[in-house]
């Protein structure tokens, strides 16, 4: 469903060039559950933000679901993001004026569900990373494990058919993260496509699928067998 | 060094009331090497604000080096946060509008060090993080890694002579990881105290000493010997 040909990006910082992507070839299957992994600054959160539509590449192809992504226009891609890909960003990207409840719930708002339908699914997702109690505070008034999962049920609640998950253990005790990876196993198992970046080995081993980064490029990528 | 008593922490939002710590007694001692751990949610970055004078229980005894913490002034109170305690914060904390170079620099401004000094100062600990040719970015041009060893860069630039951080390697792969706990514990054979935050047990196993909390109270609190 997504193919990456020859993506490159380029950072152009005053007379300064950061070539944080050197030519990225990647073929992603649907229902496939992959890692990305690599040391920091490698260009990992920079490919997972042009594979989710969130930038663009500075060369290169990028083939959503048979179109050129680069042939669409912002209404399209507006779709796509909404409709099919779940992001949790690495820095959770939340709003700070909003509470738990109202970030989850602004993808479905967007989807324009109506508000009844909307209130049993913000809940349901939100129950699910165990936040039921925690649902009316705002991200300061959150532990930094908690706004994480907030930025977790966010990238849910549409239930999309594509997650994209930046480091989404990165600040949850080990029981806790178990508790996220099972819930996101659950959604791989229901078919859809999970591309997640951590750097914990732990983590990875749920996935089926290992890319490795390292300076912009791809220096392995291997199946195996999940745990 | 450090020892306190009976202390807890509310928070209050409307009326409802949460009971981030339920009671902490901690003593802890010139150059401990000290892990703070538990699920997320559990009070950890709470007791460290509090152990950092940045933020004041709301019961309880603070003795820092033999003085009572609820009987010192703002003036104080900064001196102790600006000279002693260097903090690594759990979101980094960064000023956004200036470089990491700036960043890193700021606790040498407030301590009155002369530009000459800050800069040799300031290069020194940003080389240590490798960040050599980051110094010019703003966090929003730094990787998520990259940004937290600005923060880790700055908490050490003034030798404090106690360490706070919360969860510093959360955004780092193992490679980088580990080259920052060196860092941490070349700082520790300096005679200096570590107070670490971490979810991570192989990050853990670096420390003398291990305190797990749950639901705001202390689960266990056991010496070990570190890898
Ligand atoms: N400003 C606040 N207002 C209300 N509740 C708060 C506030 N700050 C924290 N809390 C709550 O206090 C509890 C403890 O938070 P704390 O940040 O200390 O946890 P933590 O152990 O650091 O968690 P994590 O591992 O997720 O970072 C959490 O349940 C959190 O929701
Ligand atoms: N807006 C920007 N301007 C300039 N350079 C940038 C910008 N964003 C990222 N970079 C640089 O591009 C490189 C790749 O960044 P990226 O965030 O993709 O790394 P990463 O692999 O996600 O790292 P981490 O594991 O630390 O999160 C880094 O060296 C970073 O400094
Ligand atoms: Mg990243
Ligand atoms: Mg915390």
């Amino acid at each position: 469903i997504i193919r990456i040909q020859g993506i490159t990006k380029i950072y152009q910082l005053g007379d300064e060039e950061v070539h944080a992507l050197r030519g990225i070839d990647l073929e992603i299957n649907q229902n496939e559950y992959l890692a990305i992994m690599g040391p920091s600054g490698s260009g990992k959160s920079t490919l997972m933000h042009i594979l989710g539509c969130l930038d663009v590449p500075t060369s290169g192809l990028y083939d959503f679901e048979g179109r050129n992504i680069a042939e669409m226009d912002g209404n399209e891609l507006a779709e796509i993001r909404n409709q099919k890909i779940g992001f949790v960003f690495q820095n959770f990207n939340l709003l700070s004026q909003s509470s738990a409840y109202e970030n989850v719930e602004l993808p479905l708002v967007y989807a324009g569900m109506s508000s009844g339908k909307r209130s049993n699914r913000v809940m349901e997702v939100i129950n699910q990373v165990g936040l039921t109690d925690r649902a009316d505070h705002k991200p300061n008034q959150l532990s930094g494990g908690q706004r994480q999962r907030v930025a977790i049920a966010r990238a849910m609640v549409n239930k999309p058919s594509i997650i994209l998950a930046d480091e989404p253990t990165g600040n949850l005790d080990s029981k806790t993260s178990y508790e996220i990876m099972k819930l996101i196993k659950d959604i791989h198992d229901l078919g859809n496509t999970i591309i997640m970046v951590t750097h914990e080995e732990d983590i990875a081993r749920f996935c089926h699928r290992i890319v490795r980064l390292r300076d912009g490029v791809i220096l392995s990528d291997t199946k195996q067998v999940p745990e």
